[in-house]
């Protein structure tokens, strides 16, 4: 009677927490829970089999988000003290190719471009999005000249599926310089904030954008350059977010609480965007009120 | 213990150290402290999906909660209460004060999505770092 009236205990407190915040008890699979570690682990204490199948990874992006695990942890997983960004969370999506096009447009003279598809299910209500970026991987299979100077233009489309049409904007992202397209380089990030910000808070579950990419050899190097259309891997999706719930670890507020954050801008390096700092800034007004 | 003490005094005295000897009568053998549990992802069917980190050690805390928890422990009065209540019996339902986590730490995690997509995500108090007696 002991045991069962503690289950008992655990149901109805379970019932209750439900009410308080529905993300916090295992989700059946496929829906979007808010917390991905704690409904396999419910999983496991209820000895329920392990988590659902999942899809494998691209080995460039796991690659790429290791060393980014290694840059925000220590081996045995403590955040790193020396952050100077905002987010708690970081999303690698890669794409579907929707389509192809190899060669220049005779028609339109459109550069060659490919469309793709990102699927944004996984990120939760809680999540708040900070920064977003493609993430280019160079193998060594593409030649670069030594000096580069690159342009990147987004065009963000609309999946048939919901019939709406979004302004055909194109976006073109110079490169600063030709310093990023060093051999030595296998990623560069380029910052898309400004076009994804109304869709991932619009909460849109799918984004398609046609991208292209040119690149002309640099005029100091080459009097004979010319702009020329480079095929690359196609990109993945980097978004930044603080996970706004109880269960995520907002190492920033603690860091504010214990000593206050480095004024100098380029102390707080470049990843934190306007908005994260318009939030901390919120803290801070706060606090000192 | 005087038999203990006199063989231990035959041996040089470099070996021999006083403050040594006498603190195992100043503290319980298992006093309420933190204890290390490294678990891998593997032994609960999860580094499929756990990308890193490799090992993960959540810490405990075990061991006898003393009588004088006050200041070593920094438990509120109503602890000693407690202990009192126990140690007279005055009522059989009520426990000796337990020895549970007082502080914990994050734990960043890299994880395999069902779709494919890779998450690093930084989780509170994941690993505890410090006991108290309750």
């Amino acid at each position: 009677s002991q045991a069962s009236r503690g289950e008992a205990q655990i149901a109805a407190s379970a019932e209750l927490e439900s009410e308080a915040e529905p993300w916090s008890l295992p989700q059946p699979t496929g829906r979007r829970d808010g917390s991905g570690l704690l409904s396999p682990l419910f999983k496991v204490l209820c000895d329920e089999p392990g988590g659902a199948q999942r899809l494998q990874p691209d080995s460039g992006a796991l690659r790429y988000m290791k060393r980014l695990y290694k840059a925000y942890a220590t081996k045995e997983g403590i955040p790193k003290s020396n952050r100077s960004h905002l987010y708690n969370t970081v999303r690698l999506f890669t794409p579907s190719v929707q389509h192809k096009q190899a060669s220049v447009d005779q028609a339109t003279g459109a550069m060659p471009s490919v469309g793709l598809l990102f699927n944004l299910d996984r990120v939760t209500a809680v999540e708040r999005l900070l920064k977003s970026a493609l993430l280019y991987t160079f193998n060594d299979s593409v030649p670069f000249p030594s000096a580069m100077q690159c342009t990147c233009h987004l065009l963000l489309e609309e999946p048939e599926s919901s019939g709406q049409t979004l302004p055909r904007a194109p976006y073109s992202f110079p490169f600063a310089s030709q310093s990023e397209f060093r051999k030595k380089h296998k990623w560069v990030e380029v910052d898309v904030t400004a076009l994804l910000q109304p869709l991932v808070a619009s909460a849109k579950r799918s984004i398609q954008v046609s991208v292209n990419f040119t690149c002309a050899e640099d005029r100091l190097w080459s009097p004979s350059a010319r702009d020329s259309p480079v095929s690359l891997v196609p990109p993945s999706l980097l978004l930044y977010l603080n996970d706004t719930s109880t269960h995520a670890y907002q190492g920033w507020y603690s860091l504010h609480n214990k000593r206050s954050p480095p004024q100098a801008p380029g102390q707080r390096g470049p990843s934190a965007c306007p908005m994260g700092r318009e939030a901390a800034r919120g803290v801070r007004a706060r606090h000192r009120r | 213990g005087e038999e203990t003490v006199s063989s231990e005094l035959q041996k040089p005295l470099a070996s021999f150290n006083l403050s040594e000897y006498f603190k195992q009568f100043l503290f319980p053998q298992n006093e309420c402290e933190l204890h290390d549990f490294r678990l891998s992802f593997s032994q609960l069917k999860w580094d499929s999906w756990i990308v890193a980190p490799h090992r993960y050690n959540p810490r405990y805390c075990k061991g006898d909660c003393p009588r004088a928890v006050g200041h070593r422990y920094g438990s509120p009065v109503h602890t000693m209460v407690q202990n009192i209540i126990y140690e007279k019996q005055l009522d059989d339902s009520v426990p000796r004060p337990s020895c549970v986590p007082a502080k914990y730490s994050p734990l960043s995690v890299l994880t395999v999505e069902p779709d494919g997509s890779i998450a690093y995500k930084e989780y509170e108090d994941m690993i505890a770092t410090k006991c108290t007696c309750r």
